[in-house]
């Protein structure tokens, strides 16, 4: 498992 | 739901309008689209996978490396996105929380900055989990490896452009601060040996360190674990090593060959060639290699994969009636070469792959380290993930490409080279001082200093 939500948090 | 391929083509504004998740071999997948954006406008929706943007493929990337790819993109061009829409393959990939999974190995020293930071030093591997942690770049969530293939403490490591400059910087603070010594006298005390355990890992650091520069070694390389397809050079360490290689070379010739030591220039040291050993592997053998320990690391390093068995004694008086009956003509000393092995047990045991007991009589021991050679050559080891999917036979010579290691060479241990006089029960061997370093050369430990 990994922490965070795997995706990036701004809009790209 | 449609797995047929879709093109959406638009002109990408401020930002093309979406987040992405996944990465690697899972591949890349819009995890959300920003309403109003063009890729909205366009009927790109989560769950969709991005297989293609204008010429690059997006198959392989890393979630970072397709990030930077789309922010890199200047606003106002047109966009083509090929995509698929994978909702099945999304929802797995979300509620398992897989994406990023890849494994590097480490080509330059890093002192963490941060607590949840991993502290390393090259040649260390890691599992890559994420390359955007907390969404962000600049670090990546990796797990350290341990050499039994263990995953160990988990963090975060800098991500690839920021190990770039790290590593850039560590060169050129290398070369500017004067670690690297030159002149007879820094080289005699480099062939002196290495005396204690923290010398040793310097000046070993600092051999990896212009292997590194020598090389070209990316600060982060990518690797994948499996057999290597070449038969691993073994170095036999113990109070027997010396009677082990022969009859090994002697009994199993078509198996094993002594790698022969040539005189480094100059000096009166001697040294092996990579290339002699890349040359018997290249002949379908196991090379026996008589090097010190810095020079085992060095292997290491440059993924020779070294079987590194030690001979552990049990009793002085158990070693000397061994070589008495293996070796009768050999003068070397007994308690001599008990002591180097306790000091090695004490120093190195961190490079041995394993170790044989001398005890009781007869060949067991002999035995057991043709067992142990046959179990580890079938063992996985970290290879370079380019190298993997190379044919067989023309691996060997990448394994050792001209642009990577030169002027490759290993330091000899002294032992097989200088055969000294036996001096068991004598109280005042030692000389130079050499009883209190943790670790040395007995060949050079004769020698008086400049």
């Amino acid at each position: 498992s990994k922490s965070g939500d795997g995706k990036n948090s701004v809009w790209i | 739901y449609s797995a047929e391929p879709r093109v959406v083509q638009f002109v990408k504004a401020k930002s093309v309008g979406l987040r992405l998740a996944g990465g690697n071999d899972v591949g890349i997948f819009v995890s959300s689209v920003q309403e109003g954006s063009p890729a909205d406008s366009q009927g790109v929706r989560e769950g969709d996978q991005i297989l293609q943007v204008n010429d690059t493929s997006f198959q392989h990337l890393t979630r970072e490396e397709a990030v930077e790819h789309l922010m890199a993109l200047p606003p106002g061009e047109e966009v083509t996105l090929w995509t698929q829409s994978k909702q099945d393959i999304y929802r797995k990939m979300v509620s398992s929380n897989v994406g990023d999974s890849f494994y590097i190995r480490t080509h330059f020293d890093f002192e963490k900055d941060t607590p949840s930071g991993l502290s390393f030093v090259r040649g260390d591997v890691f599992h890559v989990l994420d390359t955007m942690y907390r969404g962000r770049l600049g670090s990546w969530l990796a797990v350290r490896v341990g050499r039994d293939l263990q995953e160990q403490d988990r963090g975060i490591i800098p991500n690839h452009s920021r190990a770039e400059q790290i590593a850039s910087l560590e060169s050129v603070l290398k070369a500017t601060s004067g670690a690297n010594p030159s002149g007879a006298r820094a080289e005699f005390w480099k062939l002196r040996g290495l005396r204690g355990a923290k010398k040793m890992l310097r000046k070993s650091r600092e051999d990896l360190s212009a292997l590194t520069k020598q090389g070209r070694y990316p600060p982060y390389e990518r690797v994948v674990l499996k057999e290597a397809n070449f038969k691993r050079p073994v170095v036999i360490l113990g109070p027997i090593a010396d009677i082990a290689v022969q009859k090994l070379s002697r009994e199993l010739p078509e198996l094993f060959e002594i790698a022969p030591s040539v005189p480094r220039d100059g000096t009166s040291s001697k040294v092996i060639k990579l290339d002699s050993v890349r040359q018997i592997a290249e002949k379908g053998k196991h090379a026996l290699l008589d090097i010190t320990p810095s020079a085992v690391e060095r292997l290491n390093y440059v993924q020779y994969y070294p079987v590194v068995v030690f001979c552990e004694p049990e009793s002085r008086p158990g070693v000397k009636a061994m070589r008495q009956w293996l070796a009768p003509d050999s003068r070397k000393s007994s308690r001599r070469l008990c002591a180097q092995a306790n000091k090695m047990k004490k120093y190195c045991s961190h490079l041995f792959t394993a170790t044989v007991h001398l005890s009781g009589s007869g060949n067991a021991w002999f035995q057991e380290i043709q067992d142990i050679i046959r179990t580890q050559q079938s063992q996985p080891v970290w290879t370079t993930a380019e190298q993997a999917d190379v044919a067989p036979e023309d691996s060997l010579d990448l394994l050792n490409p001209p642009s990577r290691v030169a002027s490759g060479y290993l330091t000899c241990d002294s032992r097989a080279n200088s055969d000294y006089d036996d001096t068991d029960g004598e109280a005042s061997a030692y000389t130079d001082g050499e009883a209190e370093d943790p670790y040395d050369q007995p060949g050079l430990a004769r020698s008086s200093e400049p």
